[in-house]
């Protein structure tokens, strides 16, 4: 349950109202404090006496909200090599990242300043190690600061999340890693937690990410106050849990320290995520400060909840929780996490048993997925390695493969559970395969171990590919981690330290000794006696390649052009593997699979590939925009009908949204204009009833009762102007006066009064001296020539034009 | 293509013995013992001077004999690892 009333606690920092995944204080919106921090406050829990750090850019240890929490014991500047951790400061704040990130564990409470973190009373420290060069060295020495004086190490950041990177922890920080779940907090293990990737866009996997995919942390993803997925969030098997954070432009945001002792709620990703989590830890490290690093992650999938977040892959595995690939177990509750660490009791003793797949090479086809299985008894043989209860599930591999982003990988448990370890990865066209790559999935939590697993590789290729070269699954080792008895079940048992931490030996190997270097199979090609390589089993006639009388792969060209045998068709050609031809691609086409027009896979240049019906033509489809680089029509922003050289450059929008420069922004109901600074609609000033800014001369159209007078709207007509409805408008607007009027009531010849020096003559403003001045016949011959209808002569002849009609 | 590897000036060296013979060690080969790596005992933070701050290919030297020294059971010349906040 959620208590909604807003008078419960409150605290008297000015954005204590906008923190709305902490407590509701809109009885007319849907309360959405299911995080439920409120509650673990009301128990007493606030993280006294845990310490943070949060490892990034710095840390603004003077910020007013964070100086009272502030630990200097648990800070460190690992790029300066000295201990204040205070950003480096530049015209574009690039350093306040680590800034942000702490005030949501340990902002101070009810000191009226910003906001209040979710640990207020925890210590909180910085580790500035991302302002300079990154090194193994840099992120060991930083995970390894005090690990018996920090509780918990936050990070949110990582390999890029490009969609075609894939790295994570070196050496060093492995070990860094496992010494600090050893030996950290007194032995009873560090807790890292890091922020899960922001590579939704670009189709990135965080399980190409080592560090959120280490059984060591825990990775945390988040969703929007609505519950949907985030822009920027990937998909992945190995987060744990899930907090609010940032969405579209119309979903509220998170609010947070800032550098230059400010407050923001600007965009915040992922990367806000991870500390409200060390935050929740941390109240639960309060309530038991003897739990465990698997312990805490014990809580968290007991705790965290699918509540309302939509994921179309949410499923019950067979050790009874609910999980899924954008969310893990679900939102964080850190009620529960404290009701359940205070009663908490240890997790048996990790076990971790491997089992390693024969050495036999299994080919990976194209279009095809590849099963391969392996079973095993959890090790029960081996006392000291038996897993029945599964934790994490690893799954180290070596695949060679010409392009690793067409490949997707699933595990399925012998529950049936099915995890997808890596999706399909647009981006990343890297031939290196995978070299004893990590997947790990927390899917399988619970379940038993025994039984038959199934690795399932699918190959899919996105553009043409040499058809020859096949990928290869060379070897495959599944890791179980989990206990040999029931983790909740046995809390009757003790356990001693050194049993519970059977951590296999630091990865660091020994000078001389390298890894065995990468199995290349030659590939078997037939010769024949003279023969050229590409002729087949009826021999040849010459040496050359066109001398062949059949050919092994492809023969190119025509009996009258001459024959000749190749290995793979050059670019406008494709291969007909039954006829072993190399045919003509449609014109215009550089790759295909058939002749047709609508089997292009690639352009020439000068034309676009159009993936709507993989057609090659000189312009794209409405929606989308030719990319010069890559040759292809590529889909505009969503919201976008019609885009220019990129997908986020609009030139026209789809119903619903308007053009703002060159993005498309929501159209606003009346009276309200969209603030591209705010990412939101604001009210246009009362006089307007549309608008382009918040000022009076910003109006498109009047309110009612308002008319329009140059650019502004008024109630009146000021003196000089009459009010008039021009055809074609419905806006009433004051239109000026003939000149030299003071006011008038219409158009032309209509005035009432007139300025200094004018007289009024037939509603008309005449000057004084100029028309006592003007000669008879000089206007008879005026009028006579039509002139009066001149201003001019109008003036110089008023009583000959005007008085005498 | 693959991103290059950026090498930097900074080496992780393991060495047996204590900080003494790290000291020492790094002093024989032009290093300069910047301390432990962490909480990773025997593993030290060495940084030369006269080497390029950042470069394509990893150093060769004098200096690059230090992994030689039977004293020395593993050294890793340390590459630049690109990384982004979230």
């Amino acid at each position: 349950y959620t208590r909604n009333d807003p008078n419960f606690i409150h605290f008297n920092d000015p954005k204590w109202s906008n923190m709305w995944y902490i407590h509701c204080t809109d009885k007319n919106n849907r309360c959405r404090s299911e995080m439920n921090i409120l509650a673990a406050w009301q128990r007493g829990y606030t993280g006294r006496n845990v310490v943070v750090t949060i490892l990034d850019d710095g840390i603004e240890r003077n910020h007013p909200d964070l100086a009272q929490n502030y630990d200097q014991l648990a800070s460190y500047d690992v790029n300066g090599n000295d201990p204040d951790p205070t950003p480096r400061y530049d015209s574009s704040n690039e350093n306040k990242h680590g800034t942000r990130c702490a005030g949501e564990v340990a902002a101070v409470a009810n000191n009226s300043h910003c906001i209040v973190g979710i640990a207020y009373n925890a210590r909180i420290g910085g580790i500035r190690m991302l302002d300079g060069d990154v090194t193994d060295v840099v992120e060991a020495k930083s995970l390894g600061i005090r690990p018996d004086y920090i509780d918990i190490y936050s990070a949110s950041w990582g390999p890029d999340d490009d969609g075609k990177t894939v790295d994570g922890p070196g050496p060093l920080v492995k070990q860094a890693f496992e010494m600090g779940i050893k030996k950290g907090r007194k032995g009873l293990g560090s807790i890292f937690v890091w922020a899960s990737g922001n590579g939704g866009r670009q189709g990135d996997h965080c399980s190409c990410d080592g560090y959120t995919n280490s059984i060591y942390t825990i990775s945390i993803s988040s969703t929007t106050e609505n519950g949907n997925k985030p822009w920027y969030l990937e998909v992945c098997s190995s987060t744990l849990a899930t907090t609010y954070s940032s969405g579209e432009f119309y979903d509220r945001k998170i609010v947070t320290t800032d550098l230059r002792q400010r407050c923001t709620d600007g965009h915040t990703g992922t990367s806000v995520s991870a500390p409200m989590v060390a935050g929740v830890i941390a109240l639960a490290l309060e309530a038991n400060p003897l739990i465990t690093w698997r312990d805490v992650q014990h809580l968290l999938v007991r705790t965290s909840r699918p509540v309302h977040l939509k994921a179309n892959d949410w499923k019950n595995n067979a050790g009874g929780h609910r999980v899924s690939h954008l969310y893990g177990f679900g939102l964080v509750d850190a009620e529960a996490m404290v009701v359940e660490a205070k009663k908490w009791r240890r997790v048996p003793p990790q076990h971790t048993c491997t089992k390693a797949s024969d050495r036999r090479t299994r080919y990976i086809r194209a279009d095809q997925t590849l099963n391969s299985t392996m079973s095993t008894s959890g090790c029960s043989e081996q006392a000291e390695q038996h897993v029945s209860y599964l934790e994490h599930v690893v799954v180290r591999v070596v695949i060679a493969h010409q392009r690793r982003g067409d490949l997707e990988i699933n595990l399925v448990s012998p529950s049936g559970t099915r995890s997808q370890l890596l999706a399909k990865r647009l981006f990343d066209n890297s031939y290196e395969g995978f070299r004893n790559w990590e997947f790990m999935t927390v899917h399988c939590w619970g379940e038993k171990a025994e039984g038959q697993w199934t690795l399932e590789i699918t190959d899919s290729p996105s553009q043409l590919r040499n058809p020859e070269v096949l990928g290869k699954l060379k070897e495959w080792t599944l890791i179980l981690y989990g206990t040999s008895e029931h983790p909740y079940q046995s809390h009757g048992a003790q356990h001693s330290r050194s049993r519970m931490l059977e951590i296999p030996n630091p990865s660091l190997e020994p000078k001389g000794l390298e890894r065995p270097t990468e199995h290349h199979e030659e590939e078997e090609e037939e010769y024949s006696g003279t023969c050229h390589s590409e002729c087949g089993d009826q021999g040849c006639d010459g040496p050359d390649a066109d001398h062949c009388l059949n050919c092994i792969h492809y023969s190119l060209g025509s009996l009258k052009t001459g024959r000749t045998c190749v290995s793979h068709c050059p670019l406008g050609y494709h291969e007909d593997s039954g006829a072993r031809r190399c045919r003509r691609c449609h014109k215009g086409c550089e790759r295909c699979v058939g002749r047709s027009p609508t089997e292009c896979q690639s352009c020439r240049r000068g034309l676009y590939f159009n993936p709507l019906n993989s057609s090659c033509s000189e312009t794209c489809p409405l929606g989308y925009f030719a990319d010069e680089i890559q040759r292809q029509c590529l889909k505009c922003h969503e919201n976008c009908v019609k885009c220019l050289r990129d997908s986020d450059r609009c030139t026209a929008c789809n119903e619903g949204f308007s053009l703002a420069g060159m993005t498309c922004v929501p159209k606003c109901s009346n009276g309200t204009f969209f603030h591209l600074e705010e990412m939101k609609c604001s009210p246009c000033h009362t006089s307007c009833s549309t608008c382009t800014g918040p000022g009076k001369e910003e109006c498109i159209q009047c309110a009612r009762d308002f008319l329009q007078q140059e650019w502004r709207c008024v109630q009146t007509c000021a003196p000089g102007y009459f009010s008039g409805e021009p055809a074609g408008y419905t806006q009433h607007m004051c239109r000026k006066c003939e000149e030299n009027c003071l006011s008038c009531d219409g158009p032309g010849t209509s005035c009432t009064k007139c300025k200094d020096g004018y007289n009024l003559f037939s509603r008309t403003c005449i000057v004084n001296a100029t028309c006592n001045n003007a000669d008879e016949l000089f206007c008879e011959m005026v009028k006579s020539n039509r002139l009066c209808e001149k201003k001019l002569f109008r003036q110089f002849c008023c009583r000959t034009c005007l008085m005498t009609g | 293509l693959p991103p290059r590897n950026v090498y930097t000036n900074h080496w992780a060296v393991r060495i047996e013995g204590g900080h003494e013979e790290a000291d020492k060690l790094a002093a024989k080969y032009g290093y300069n013992n910047l301390g432990q790596i962490g909480s990773l005992e025997d593993h030290y933070h060495f940084h030369h001077s006269h080497v390029v701050r950042r470069a394509a290919f990893s150093s060769r030297g004098t200096h690059s004999f230090i992994h030689m020294d039977p004293k020395v059971s593993w050294s890793e010349q340390q590459l630049v690892k690109p990384r982004v906040k979230r």
